[in-house]
């Protein structure tokens, strides 16, 4: 039974493309068969796996209007042996042209079906927006989606609306939508800042935000100029440790059930 | 004559509302009639200045759509003097309800007509991304787009999109159009990063990258909470200097030409 997993979070630059590929690094090193789907215009998560959005054969654009199938785009990342869907700029495009189209919302969810149990855990990194490449994400995702948390106040701002949107997803789209955990990321734990939004995220959450928390490392932000996850570029850092632990916690998670 | 600027990057969390926000304060501290535009649906400049954007009588969204004008929304922060049209949670749906709508790119721009000479300048802060809501900003900013750019890797990737993007409003939206500068923000003077990434920058955009670099200051990730400008939070603070230094370095460039 694959796994499939939404990254989401509207608020831009809370850490969505670095949880993705680092979290999908450290479960292909636990041995999963990982599969990241990178949806979001900016192309983030595939060039930070060092692959040129500019130039691929062709991308998740195709993917969702159909003009492509998922084994004419699938790359590997050698060193971390993760799998990839990658974006390029012409998703751009693909909000206006989804809005006409039919089963517009399934469109991703319909096109993986022909991949999906070549792996145990898919990933899907979203764009810093609630708009149809996001939708399409959440209607995929069969066991729910990760939320991750910047510690920073303007992030908790935005919650309630993400809540509303998995909500109305849920209702209308994809029956089995839940919020698989939030994960609590750029820690600082000089700043009292920090200690507050994970105390009051955790009071809004319950028993949903995961144990892990990412703290605020120079190494995961310098790791994409290698076109690496944080597992290959420093595997001893704060950051990786970070990442590897969330990573055995979902796994563990999962398992149990 | 009414300077409009836009206040523009897709890349997610590069301090769009907070550049919008402070640089509005110190405009007006320095004497200038100012309104801030909120047209992202995360509405975090309309929450950062104190208000509560899920009660506000109209926000942008009926502005955007033509049921409403600016007089009806115009709200006012007394500390800082900066006047505010506010957003509400509606404008996500507001990309979808554009898209079939007569001049739609021009919604903004001509709202703003009726109290545009009230002020001497008026900031729009935009979403994280390059949908209709950013093209409005565009099409409206008649002196053109300052652009917060993070001294990040990932945030280097995103600039040659947004620079195609710029380009395309010109030729078919709004002739004015240009780079009015590029800001480096969350500067961290202790990582070889932040100095990679404003030479790399530099490079790219000789002569459009602003003095004034706005350093990584805790005080600017709290003032929101307070919902007050860094100039009425912590006027001693880097933060608030960095943007004191920004404003008066717009100005002088405004006023010689
Ligand atoms: N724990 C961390 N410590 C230090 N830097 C980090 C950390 N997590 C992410 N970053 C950096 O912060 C920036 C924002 O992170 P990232 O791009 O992953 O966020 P995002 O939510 O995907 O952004 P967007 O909304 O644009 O998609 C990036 O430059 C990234 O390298
Ligand atoms: N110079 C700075 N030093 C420290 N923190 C900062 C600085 N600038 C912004 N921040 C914090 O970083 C986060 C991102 O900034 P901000 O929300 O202004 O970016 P944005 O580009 O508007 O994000 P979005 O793409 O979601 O609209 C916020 O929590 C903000 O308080
Ligand atoms: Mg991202
Ligand atoms: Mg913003």
């Amino acid at each position: 039974m694959t796994i499939i997993y939404a990254i989401a979070n509207q608020k831009g630059g809370v850490g969505k493309t670095t949880s993705t590929i680092n979290l999908a690094a450290y479960l292909a090193d636990a041995g999963m068969r990982v599969l990241l789907i990178d949806i979001d215009p900016q192309s983030n998560a595939t060039s930070a796996l060092g692959f040129n959005k500019n130039t691929v054969e062709a991308s998740t654009y195709d993917l969702l209007l159909g003009t492509a199938q998922p084994q004419d785009m699938l790359l590997c990342h050698e060193e971390s042996e993760v799998s990839l869907l990658p974006a390029n700029p012409a998703l751009a495009g693909a909000e206006v042209e989804l809005v006409n189209m039919m089963a517009r919302e399934y469109r991703l969810k319909t096109s993986l079906e022909s991949i999906a149990e070549q792996f145990d855990y898919i990933l899907i990194d979203c764009p810093p927006s609630l708009s149809l490449l996001t939708i399409n994400a959440l209607t995929a995702a069969s066991h729910g989606v990760i939320i991750p948390v910047q510690c920073e106040y303007l992030a908790l701002e935005g919650l309630t609306q993400l809540q509303q949107t998995i909500q109305m997803v849920r209702q209308h789209l994809n029956r089995r939508l839940r919020i698989r955990g939030l994960v609590m990321t750029m820690y600082d734990a000089r700043t009292n800042l920090s200690r507050q939004v994970v105390q009051e995220v955790r009071e809004h959450y319950p028993g949903l935000v995961f144990r892990a928390i990412i703290p605020r490392n120079i190494r995961l932000s310098e790791a994409p100029s290698y076109g690496q996850p944080i597992s290959v570029y420093t595997p001893n850092s704060a950051g990786a440790l970070g990442y590897k632990v969330l990573a055995a916690e979902i796994i563990q998670g999962d398992m149990s059930k």
